[in-house]
């Protein structure tokens, strides 16, 4: 579960990451 | 059935969708009770920071754009998704004195449930702008296509299809572009089927504009005023056959919101 959880936060944040160089490439 | 409509959000959300799940049923199944959960202050400052500058971002777009859905749109699923993280950070918190607390372990599953939904709607709110810029392309190609009804001669028809090429040629892209996005089968078919049928209907439409303004051209007296009417008529009915389909295939692109 350790890595489970660990995972995916660290997946939220790398998805977070992209959704935001999306709205930036969108914007330009 | 894809739950994403898009490509993109698919490639976006799928991974932690997936994860979510995974997890959500290990805990419901009742596979980590008794299991405790180590320290995950790093990963949710991660989140945070990455949420906090998502937020910041997005703010700006909202105050820059000119579009007044996505003004309306975006402030509620920037609040769903900071929401969210605070349970996140609360059930860091927690958890740093209580690994086996289960309000903590609650608190991650509906933390992350928040993330997904609030990023979703947040990505659903930005493809639904760009689907608006496409149907605004097609309504300027609707509202020329009318102006077919005032070319009368060989020097309007050549100035009408000079104008009307360009839009036809961005719009034709756009759906194009849109189709390959989507992911439900059926609607990108009926999306591709609606643009052929214009594709196909356009020449007919120019043809009988051009023998209609070539006739009017060449002073064809026996052209009585009822059969001008009647070409005329003709013409405006292979137009009105237009605006239907272009319609019908613009809605499509909706289907996938619900």
């Amino acid at each position: 579960i350790r890595v489970g959880w660990e995972l995916l936060l660290t997946t939220i944040a790398r998805t977070i990451n992209e959704i935001e160089t999306q709205i930036l490439t969108r914007d330009a | 059935m894809p739950v994403f409509h898009t490509k993109t959000i698919e490639s976006i959300l799928e991974p932690v969708a997936q994860q979510i799940s995974h997890l959500v049923i290990m805990h419901e199944e009742g596979e980590v009770d008794g299991k405790a959960i180590p320290d995950l202050t790093a990963p949710v400052a991660a989140v945070q920071a990455a949420v906090s500058n998502l937020v910041r971002v997005g703010k700006e777009t909202v105050q820059t754009t000119e579009d007044a859905i996505m003004r309306r749109d975006m402030p509620p699923a920037f609040i769903k998704v900071e929401n969210a993280c605070t349970k996140l950070v609360q059930a860091a918190l927690m958890l740093k004195a209580d690994p086996y607390s289960v309000q903590a372990r609650d608190y991650l599953i509906d933390g992350s449930r928040g993330i997904l939904s609030g990023t979703s709607d947040l990505l659903l709110t930005f493809d639904e702008a760009e689907v608006r810029k496409i149907i605004r392309v097609c309504k300027g190609i609707l509202e020329y296509l009318t102006v077919a009804e005032v070319v009368e001669s060989m020097e309007d028809l050549i100035t009408y299809t000079k104008n009307l090429g360009p839009g036809m040629t961005k719009m034709a892209k756009m759906i194009d572009e849109r189709q390959q996005e989507l992911t439900h089968q059926e609607h990108r078919v009926m999306l591709v089927n609606s643009m052929n049928t214009v594709k196909e209907l356009l020449p007919v439409l120019i043809s009988g504009m051009t023998k209609m303004a070539k006739m009017i051209d060449e002073r064809q007296q026996e052209l009585t005023h009822q059969e001008h009417r009647v070409m005329l008529v003709n013409s405006m009915n292979t137009v009105k056959e237009l605006l239907p389909v272009l319609i019908s295939g613009l809605c499509v692109l909706f289907c996938g919101h619900g």
